[in-house]
C-alpha cells in the first residue's frame, strides 16, 4: 500500500495583496496568519487551532471554504514528510 | 601518499591526532590526505568571512568547540519558531546530528577541544528544522532564511532510502531551491550542499531522491580511508564529488564535536561528507567571493579525481573527465579548489534546452529493452536556449507500470556516456509509476550537447506478475543545461586544472572500460585429448573439459579439495580466504565469514547471529562487558566512555563504569554528598540544603536527607510536623516521618499512641473515636461491640464505640 500521510493543521497560501489581505482571509476562515514563508512572495503559511493537529485524513469543515475563495491562487494542507540523517 | 612538510601546521586540539584525512602527523605512513586542506591552509583559507548553516536537528552553540565561530544571524528554530536554535535534550541525545555536523565545518582551531574544522575560521549557524514535524513549509522556510547573509546550506538527511519511497522537495521549497539559486548572496546564488543517497538500508536508488537529484544541489558521497566503496553507499548519477568518511570497523574514523560539549568518532556515512564540502567551498568563497553557484559545480568538477577510489565503473567521458556512479568526479581538492578559485573567470550564462519525446505510449515489455530516442542540435534555432557544452542533463518520466522496482533506466548521451538513472528497487513494489519524476545525470559535464540521446528502459520482474500488465512509457523529456559557448574561454584562463597532474591512475584500470576488459580471450594453448577452450580461470596447464572444476590449475584460486571436487574461481566465496601464494581458497574459523586467516582470532566479518569482536578479530555470540551488538555493522562497537554497559547503540547506557551514575542513559560522574549532576550544565550542582543525595536542585527531588533531617512525604524537613512521628525505615540509615493513625493530629507512634485528635473526635485509651453517640447503645449492641472488640477495628470504630467505651 501507499504510505499513509499524515494531515497537520497547517497550510501554505498563496495571496497577493501583501500581509493585510492575507490577515483578512485568515480572520474569516478561523485560521492564524504565521506570516510569509521565508522569501516566497505572496506565500503565507496558516494555521487552524480547531483543526486536528494530524490525521490520517485531510479533514473537511468550515476551514475548507478557503479553497473555494476567489482571492485565494494557491492553498496546499501540510503533510508530514519522512526525513532520514544521513 | 604526501611527504611531510617542513612548515607543517600542529594544533593543540586534542583530536587533532586522530583527523588523519587532513594531516600525516601520525608519521604512520598511512596517510590518506588527498583532500589536501592542509594545503589549502597552507596558503592562508581557512574560510574567513564565509558563513556556513546546518539544517538539521539544531546546534550546540555554546560548544566549546563551535561558541567562537557561532553566527547568530545564521540560525534559526523553525520547529521552535524562535531565534535559539539549541538542540533539544533527551536521555537518548537524538539530536546530537547537528552539531556534529557542524563540527566538521568550523570547529575552532587550536583551542584544546575536541577537533579542527576545515573552515575553521568560517562562521557557522544552525537551522533547527527536523526536530518536528517536516513539512514543505518548515523546508521551505528552511532553505530560505538570510540568503542574502548566508553563503551555504548544508544538509545531511533526505526522504526515507526503505527502498519504496520516491520523494524530494514540496513544491514550496522547490521555489525556495529556485529563489535561492536566483537572488542569494547578492545574485550569486546559495551554495546547496547535500548528502548524497546513503543506503541505511538496502535495496534503495538514491536517484528517487529528489533533493540530490536536484541541479541547485551539490551532491556529495562518500568512500572509506581506503578508498572502498562504503556499505551502505548507494550508486549515483546526480552525485559531484566524494569525501571520506566511516567504512569497515577496521578503517578509520573521523572525529567531531558532539553533543553535551563532548567529541566523538560515531559520525557516519555520507553525513559526513556534506559538511567537509561545505568546509572546502568555504575555503574557495574566501580564495573568491564572486564565485557563483555554478562556478562552485565546475570547480568541483574540475579539480576532484579519482586518485585510489576504487569503482569498477570509471570512465572517462567525452569531455576527459574522469567519472563514476560512487563518487562523480571523484576525491574533493581544497587545494586545487582555493588555486582555481583564485583565478576563475565566471563561467558564461546558463542556458535550458528542453526536448519532449513523441507523445506515443510505448510499451515495456518484460525482459526486453526499450529504447527510446531524442536527436536535438541543443536548440541552436533558439539563442538564448542554444546549448553547446553541457552542465547537468535533467530527463523527466511519465512511466506507467504495474510494479515501480522491477525498472532500470539509462540515458546514453550522443557521445555515448552511459548514465544510470535508476537501477531495481527489490522492496518496491507500488504501481504508482513515475509521474513526472526528474533523473537527473553529471556523468555528460563538458560533452556536446548536439546528437542522439537515447533512453534505455528494462524491465525485469522480481516476482510473479501479471504477464498481460504491461508497462508503458507515455512519454519523457530532455532538458540539456549548458553554455553555448566553451566554459572555459581558453585564451584568458588556463584553466588547465593542477589536479590532473596530481591523478594517480590505479593500477591496471584506467584506460580500460570493464567491459573491454571482460571481451580478453586467453591463450589458447593446445591441452591434451579435450581440446575445446578451457574456463577463463584455467591456468596455464589447461584443462580436461570446459568448466571450471575440469581446470588442471587455476589462474586465481581452487576451491574444495579432492574428495568434495575442486574448481577454480576468481575469488574465494564467504566463509574463506584467499591464500594467494597457494593460490587456494582455505576455510575461515568456525562461525566467521569472511576472514584473513584460518585461526579463531582472523575473522573479519562474522556469520549471521555472531558478531565481530575488533580487537580480538574473533566472533562470539555475546560482546564482553562495554561494548554493544551493533546490528548493522555485525560487530561488538565500544559503548560510550564511562559506560559499562550499553543497549544497541554507544550512547544508551545501562550501567556505568566506577565513579559514574546512569542519568536517564547517560553516564554522568558520581557527584560527591550534598551535589548531584546538572545533566545540562554538565557539572555537579548542590542539592537543597536538607538533602545528602537528590536529583536535584528543590526540596522535593531528594533522596536521601542530610544530618539531622527527616524524610517526610519525599521532603526532608528538621522535625516531623503535626500528623507525623518519627520512625525507623527499613534500609534507611535514617529516622523518616511516618504519618500518624487516622484522626490522629498528633502522636509519638503508631496504632494507640496518639496524644491529640482531629475535631470531631475523642482520645480514647490513645485511639480516635468519632464522637458520634448513639442513644441505644445498651439496648442494642454495645455488649456484642465490646465483646467482639470491634472498636479495635478501624472499619467498625463509628458504631457507638465512644459511647459503649465510656460507659465502661
Amino acid at each position: 500500500l501507499p504510505s499513509r500521510n499524515i494531515y497537520t493543521n497547517h497550510w501554505a497560501v498563496r495571496i497577493s495583496g501583501g500581509r493585510e489581505e492575507a490577515d483578512k482571509l485568515a480572520t474569516k476562515y478561523g485560521y492564524n496568519n504565521l506570516g510569509q514563508i521565508g522569501s516566497l512572495e505572496d506565500h503565507y503559511h496558516f494555521h487552524h487551532s480547531k483543526v486536528v493537529r494530524r490525521s490520517a485524513f485531510s479533514l473537511r469543515g468550515s476551514h475548507s471554504f478557503i479553497n473555494m475563495d476567489p482571492k485565494v491562487h494557491w492553498i496546499q494542507q501540510q503533510v508530514v514528510k519522512s526525513r532520514v540523517k544521513r | 601518499y604526501i611527504r611531510t612538510d617542513q612548515n607543517f601546521i600542529y594544533f593543540n586540539d586534542p583530536k587533532w591526532s586522530n583527523m588523519w584525512y587532513i594531516h600525516c602527523s601520525d608519521r604512520s605512513g598511512r596517510c590518506r590526505s588527498e583532500m589536501n586542506i592542509l594545503a589549502a591552509w597552507q596558503r592562508g583559507y581557512t574560510g574567513k568571512n564565509v558563513v556556513v548553516t546546518i539544517l538539521d536537528d539544531g546546534i550546540e552553540r555554546n560548544h566549546p568547540d563551535l561558541a567562537q565561530n557561532y553566527d547568530q544571524l545564521a540560525s534559526y528554530d523553525v520547529n521552535g519558531n524562535d531565534h535559539d536554535p539549541t538542540p533539544r535534550y533527551d536521555s537518548s541525545n537524538e539530536n546530537k546530528h547537528g552539531t556534529r555536523c557542524a563540527g566538521e565545518v568550523a570547529a575552532v582551531a587550536n583551542n584544546s577541544h575536541c577537533i579542527v574544522g576545515i573552515a575553521y575560521n568560517a562562521r557557522i549557524g544552525g537551522i533547527r528544522m527536523l526536530d518536528g514535524d517536516v513539512t514543505d513549509v518548515v523546508e521551505a522556510k528552511s532553505l530560505g532564511i538570510r540568503p542574502d547573509y548566508i553563503d551555504i546550506y548544508s544538509a545531511s538527511w533526505g526522504p526515507d532510502d526503505d527502498g519504496k519511497t520516491v520523494d524530494g522537495p514540496g513544491p514550496l521549497a522547490k521555489q525556495a531551491f529556485e529563489l535561492g539559486i536566483k537572488k542569494g548572496r547578492k545574485g550569486l546564488g546559495s551554495i546547496f550542499v547535500w548528502a548524497s543517497g546513503n543506503g541505511g538500508r538496502q535495496g534503495d536508488h538514491c536517484s528517487c531522491d529528489g533533493y540530490t537529484n536536484s541541479i541547485y544541489t551539490i551532491s556529495i558521497s562518500s568512500t572509506t580511508e581506503n578508498g572502498n566503496k562504503p556499505w551502505y553507499l548507494e550508486v549515483c548519477s546526480s552525485t559531484l564529488a566524494a569525501t571520506y568518511s566511516s567504512g569497515e570497523f577496521y578503517d578509520r574514523k573521523i572525529v567531531t564535536t558532539d553533543l553535551r560539549q563532548r567529541c566523538t568518532d560515531g559520525h557516519t556515512g555520507t553525513s559526513v561528507s556534506a559538511p567537509m564540502v561545505a568546509g572546502v567551498i568555504a575555503l574557495a568563497l574566501e580564495a573568491n567571493p564572486l564565485i557563483t553557484w555554478r562556478d562552485v559545480q565546475h570547480l568541483l568538477v574540475k579539480t576532484s579525481r579519482p586518485v585510489h577510489l576504487k569503482a569498477s565503473d570509471w570512465k572517462t567521458n567525452a569531455a576527459g573527465h574522469r567519472v563514476s556512479h560512487l563518487y562523480g568526479f571523484g576525491l574533493v581538492d581544497a587545494d586545487a579548489m582555493v588555486v582555481e578559485a583564485k583565478k576563475w573567470r565566471s563561467v558564461p550564462p546558463q542556458h535550458v534546452c528542453t526536448r519532449t519525446s513523441e507523445r506515443r505510449t510505448k510499451y515495456i515489455r518484460p525482459d526486453q529493452i526499450l529504447n527510446s530516442t531524442i536527436a536535438t542540435s541543443g536548440c541552436a534555432d533558439h539563442p538564448d536556449q542554444h546549448v553547446v557544452y553541457l552542465e547537468h542533463v535533467v530527463v523527466r518520466v511519465l512511466i506507467v507500470h504495474p510494479r515501480r522496482g522491477d525498472l532500470q533506466i539509462n540515458l546514453i548521451s550522443p557521445a555515448g556516456t552511459r548514465s544510470q538513472l535508476l537501477a531495481k528497487r527489490l522492496f518496491d513494489n507500488s504501481n504508482e509509476g513515475f509521474r513526472n519524476w526528474e533523473f537527473m545525470t553529471v556523468h555528460c559535464w563538458g560533452e556536446k550537447a548536439e546528437g542522439q540521446w537515447t533512453l534505455e528502459i528494462l524491465d525485469s520482474p522480481s516476482q510473479l506478475r501479471n504477464p498481460e500488465v504491461l508497462g508503458k512509457l507515455k512519454e519523457w523529456t530532455l532538458i540539456l543545461y549548458g553554455t553555448s559557448e566553451h566554459p572555459y574561454n581558453s585564451h584568458y584562463s588556463p584553466h588547465h586544472s593542477r589536479s590532473r597532474m596530481l591523478e594517480i591512475p590505479s593500477p591496471g584500470q584506467e584506460r580500460k572500460e570493464p567491459d573491454l576488459l571482460l571481451q580478453e580471450t586467453p591463450d589458447e594453448e593446445e591441452v591434451d585429448e579435450y581440446n575445446g577452450p578451457c574456463h577463463t580461470e584455467c591456468g596455464d596447464q589447461g584443462c580436461d573439459g570446459p568448466e571450471a572444476d575440469h581446470c588442471l590449475n587455476c589462474i586465481h584460486f581452487s576451491l574444495g579439495n579432492i574428495k568434495s571436487g575442486r574448481t577454480c574461481v576468481s575469488y574465494c566465496p564467504l566463509g574463506y580466504h584467499e591464500d594467494v601464494e597457494a593460490r587456494r581458497c582455505r576455510r575461515c574459523y568456525r562461525g566467521c565469514e569472511k576472514c584473513a586467516g584460518r585461526a579463531h582470532n582472523q575473522c573479519t566479518s562474522c556469520r549471521r547471529g555472531l558478531y565481530l569482536c575488533a580487537e580480538e578479530h574473533t566472533c562470539v555470540e555475546m560482546c564482553p562487558l562495554g561494548y554493544f551488538p551493533d546490528e548493522i555493522q555485525k560487530q561488538c562497537l565500544p559503548c560510550h566512555e564511562n559506560c559499562m554497559m550499553c543497549l544497541r547503540d554507544a550512547d544508551r547506557c545501562t550501567a556505568c563504569n566506577e565513579g559514574y551514575s546512569l542519568a536517564g542513559m547517560t553516564c554522568v560522574p558520581e557527584c560527591a554528598n550534598g551535589t548531584f549532576f546538572h545533566l545540562e550544565e554538565m557539572k555537579c550542582s548542590a542539592c537543597h540544603l536538607s538533602c545528602s543525595t537528590c536529583t536535584g536542585p528543590g526540596m522535593e527531588e531528594c533522596i536521601q536527607c542530610a544530618k539531622d533531617f527527616l524524610l517526610q512525604e519525599w521532603r526532608c524537613v528538621p522535625a516531623c510536623t503535626e500528623g507525623y512521628y518519627p520512625g525507623e525505615a527499613v534500609g534507611l540509615p535514617q529516622q523518616i516521618c511516618r504519618k500518624c493513625e487516622e484522626n490522629c493530629l498528633t502522636c509519638h507512634g503508631a496504632g494507640r499512641n496518639c496524644t491529640k485528635c482531629r475535631d470531631g473526635y475523642s482520645l480514647i485509651s490513645g485511639t480516635c473515636i468519632i464522637n458520634a453517640t448513639c442513644n441505644n447503645a445498651d439496648e442494642v449492641f454495645c455488649e456484642m461491640v465490646k465483646s467482639n472488640r470491634l472498636c479495635e477495628k478501624k472499619l467498625f470504630r463509628q458504631f457507638c464505640c465512644r459511647t459503649c467505651l465510656m460507659t465502661g
